[in-house]
């Protein structure tokens, strides 16, 4: 731990310049963060990006005040079940979703403030052995729950008040999924992967499993991102947190794969790695917006890559102060969340 | 890549697999 603590972030070009400082958000609550993310939210006809702070036991909204200058709106206390993660919605409003539970998400909550009775509430969504989530386009959310005996994946529409206004079953693969991510341009395909290592298609529609295809063996335990779908090929970035230092590439964060789903056959287009040199594992956590996808690694850094040329283009080296522990793209794009542990967030245009 | 790596693409994939998969 202090080797990594001390080593310096071996880049020669990518630098802290294409990520411009906005501001910064402290949290004197004194709890530890778990997760930071954006949401649009609408109030007396004015529509603005807020952040979302998360620790263990409760969430808050922040509003921004002033140029460099954001205040808490509201604070959701939820102190029986502990907070995971957030789950970002994009392109909803008013609506916040966060994944709670002890060591899996064992249960999804909605939080929002209810006109009705002039109050900020929270609303149980789904409970279960939670094995993925995510949020999609036009308040739809997916997820995969797991039983002995099957494996259960739902997409639920979601309404303004906290409840659900349908429910649509889709196919389970016969493998548990771990990870979802919409198909950029295409509303009625979601693409997951498997713990056996493959990418399925879905037609959110119908609720038809499409296609299952095989990643390959030389990169275990990959998890889907972001798909795009471009002259009759799907576009798979994957990260692969357990991949191992190669020769030829360095440590690798992300990849993005290009799938036939006539055929199934696919290739590698582009790799995202950290130069080599530095051993061990690197990748901590990653979000991707776009195709920009942001790390965690090891040494308490966050790396920034362009993933369509394979290449890094930003660095936040650790904080003297605390190591970066979260970074997030906001549901705007264009803009990074970095937190650290202790409640800070750095917000970055990039 | 080429088309030998990946076999014949189709541009209408998703429907033309939604009309194949098991309902």
């Amino acid at each position: 731990d202090v080797a990594e603590q001390l080593t310096p972030v071996l880049l020669d070009s990518p630098r802290e310049e294409s990520l411009q400082l906005v501001s910064e958000l402290k949290d004197s609550s004194g709890s530890c963060a778990v997760d930071v993310s954006t949401v649009w939210w609408e109030a007396a006809g004015c529509r603005e990006l807020r952040v979302v702070t998360a620790s263990e036991s409760a969430v808050s909204l922040w509003k921004p005040l002033a140029p460099n200058c954001w205040g808490k709106v509201y604070t959701w206390r939820l102190e029986e079940v502990p907070v995971i993660q957030i789950v970002p919605l994009p392109n909803t409003c008013n609506l916040v979703c966060v994944a709670l539970g002890e060591l899996e998400i064992g249960e999804i909550r909605l939080l929002f403030y209810s006109s009705e009775t002039d109050s900020f509430k929270h609303s149980l969504l789904k409970t279960g052995n939670i094995k993925a989530v995510v949020g999609l386009k036009d308040w739809r959310l997916v997820s995969s729950s797991r039983t002995m005996q099957e494996q259960q994946v739902e997409m639920v529409l979601l309404s303004e008040t906290g409840g659900s206004k349908d429910r649509q079953t889709l196919m389970p693969p016969e493998e548990t999924v771990t990870a979802f991510a919409e198909v950029e341009g295409m509303r009625e395909a979601l693409v997951g992967t498997t713990a056996g290592n493959s990418v399925v298609v879905w037609n959110l529609k119908t609720g038809q499993l499409l296609r299952k295809m095989h990643i390959g063996y030389s990169y275990p335990a990959s998890i889907c991102h972001r798909a795009y779908s471009d002259s009759g090929l799907l576009f798979v970035v994957l990260s692969h947190p357990h991949a191992k230092e190669s020769e030829s590439c360095g440590s690798l964060a992300f990849r993005v794969v290009a799938f036939n789903p006539c055929t199934g056959r696919s290739t590698g287009v582009t790799f995202s790695c950290l130069p080599p040199g530095r051993a061990g594992r690197q990748y901590l956590e990653g979000d991707v917006w776009d195709t920009a996808g942001a790390a965690v690694l090891m040494s308490g850094a966050v790396a920034v890559w362009d993933l369509l040329r394979g290449q890094c283009t930003a660095v936040l080296p650790p904080d003297p102060i605390g190591h970066w522990a979260l970074a997030r793209w906001a549901t705007s794009g264009a803009r990074l969340l970095a937190g650290r542990r202790d409640g800070t967030v750095h917000l970055y245009r990039y | 890549c080429s088309e030998s790596d990946l076999g014949p693409i189709s541009l209408s994939w998703f429907e033309e697999l939604s009309a194949e998969a098991p309902p």
